[in-house]
């Protein structure tokens, strides 16, 4: 594996757990096993990833293998499984010390890209058809991009924009999934009319950053309600 | 401050507008602010002109951002806002066409306000809806409810979207700020945006501004 770069072990290629990812690595296959008897455990296998830091908190992307135990007991599981590999990721939040898992996806690993002749699907979403997601995800995430275009009346000049925003749909997907688990208020976040935008395209067009580089006209401060 | 307060209900509100592709929700917070003020000190609900503040404000930059304390400030030198049925949004900057004698309201001068929240509740029950300025993290995929976004995720210091305070209230025990936004009624709650009330959420309470009608 890469050697881990001083105070960020970003995009690590595969092998054991660097110093810096084995914390949460652990806490993460904690959280997973948690309940199980023993035995009956899954091993951490390889693991990457890489972590922002903000603040007092660290988030911590992981993409880590897991190994299930054999599984001979017939009320456990209807089949003898000899041994299962899951890929899985996580996201672990550690605010001072504190760890907390925001999000756990796992999936039996794919050994290979399934071509299901869909082609805007795999073309527009490259990055995804190789995670370790299952085919009905894309299938989903196509119909649900349908809707959008139906509920928002878009249009699209050309086929490949019709698949660039696909991927750029999906990905905004993704991203408002971590919003939602980053939020601790009721808010709920998903599709938009902004969903087939990029946060740089979103920014440029509706947001405002004058407001935090130019200090505005100084005005006085208003007298308190019930200030005599 | 009473509990809760919604000026929505005492017909300070106009309907929810919409800025199109430009960034010029500035103009739409003050607007919305000087509508508030009108109704409250003159009596009359009047919806207002935008595309006057992107087209005559000369401080400001129209569809590439502009601040509150400039457009006060512009409104004062123009002498007052036409309404939105006699200058109405187009979206983009085009020459001024301001005429003074089309203008129906005025203002007297702009405030900076408290950046304690509870007197910001206060201040809204007792005086009207508050221009303010927040960052805009995780809007983009708002969808309902109240937003309380982690605080190194929505930095006070990275304000980048201005907004009009309406009302506050709870919500099963949770405290809001009921904020119109101005990306159109198919957007969050009906037009609008709630906000985690009490924690500086975002940055709420940082840029909270008022225009003053005597």
């Amino acid at each position: 594996p890469a050697p881990a770069q001083s105070g960020a072990a970003d995009a690590q290629g595969w092998g054991p757990p660097p110093p810096e990812l084995l914390g949460p690595a652990r806490f993460a296959l904690e959280m997973y096993n948690r309940g199980r008897a023993a035995g009956t455990r899954a091993v951490l296998g390889a693991v990457r990833g890489r972590v922002r830091r903000a603040g007092h908190g660290s988030l911590y992307s992981l993409e880590a293998t897991l190994e299930e135990p054999p599984c001979n007991d017939p009320t456990v599981c209807q089949l003898p499984v000899s041994r299962k590999t899951l890929l899985c990721s996580f996201e672990v939040l550690d605010e001072l010390g504190k760890h907390m898992l925001l999000r756990r996806d796992c999936g039996p690993v794919v050994t290979k890209v399934t071509d299901d002749g869909n082609e805007a699907l795999n073309s527009g979403l490259p990055l995804l058809t190789k995670d370790p997601l299952s085919q009905d995800f894309s299938v989903k995430m196509a119909s649900i991009f349908k809707n959008f275009v139906t509920t928002y009346n878009r249009t699209y000049q050309t086929k490949e924009e019709a698949q660039w925003r696909l991927s750029v749909f999906a990905s905004n997907m993704v991203r408002a999934q971590k919003i939602q688990a980053l939020d601790h208020g009721t808010a709920q976040y998903g599709v938009t009319k902004f969903s087939d935008l990029t946060e740089e395209e979103f920014r440029t067009i509706y947001l405002n950053p004058l407001l935090r580089e130019v200090p505005g006209k100084k005005m006085h401060l208003a007298k308190s309600i019930g200030d005599p | 401050a009473p509990p809760e307060w919604d000026w929505r209900k005492n017909g300070a509100v106009t309907k929810v507008k919409d800025q199109g592709m430009c960034g010029s929700c500035w103009a739409f917070s003050v607007t919305g602010n000087v509508e508030g003020q009108w109704f409250l000190n003159r009596g009359t609900l009047l919806s207002l002109s935008e595309q006057e503040l992107l087209d005559c404000d000369k401080m400001d930059k129209a569809c590439m951002g502009g601040l509150p304390s400039n457009a006060y400030s512009a409104i004062k030198n123009l002498g007052g806002l036409e309404t939105e049925d006699d200058y109405s949004y187009q979206g983009h900057m085009q020459a001024c066409n301001f005429s003074a004698e089309k203008a129906k309201v005025y203002i007297n001068d702009s405030v900076e306000l408290s950046q304690n929240e509870q007197k910001l509740a206060a201040w809204l029950a007792k005086k009207g809806p508050i221009s303010v300025a927040i960052n805009a993290f995780g809007m983009q995929f708002y969808r309902h409810g109240i937003a309380h976004p982690l605080r190194p995720l929505c930095s006070p210091w990275l304000i980048d979207h201005a907004v009009l305070i309406v009302g506050y209230g709870n919500r099963s025990e949770v405290p809001f700020w009921a904020i119109k936004n101005s990306w159109g009624t198919d957007w969050g709650e009906k037009g609008y945006y709630y906000l985690h009330r009490g924690s500086g959420s975002c940055g709420v309470n940082t840029m909270a501004s008022s225009a003053v009608v005597n």
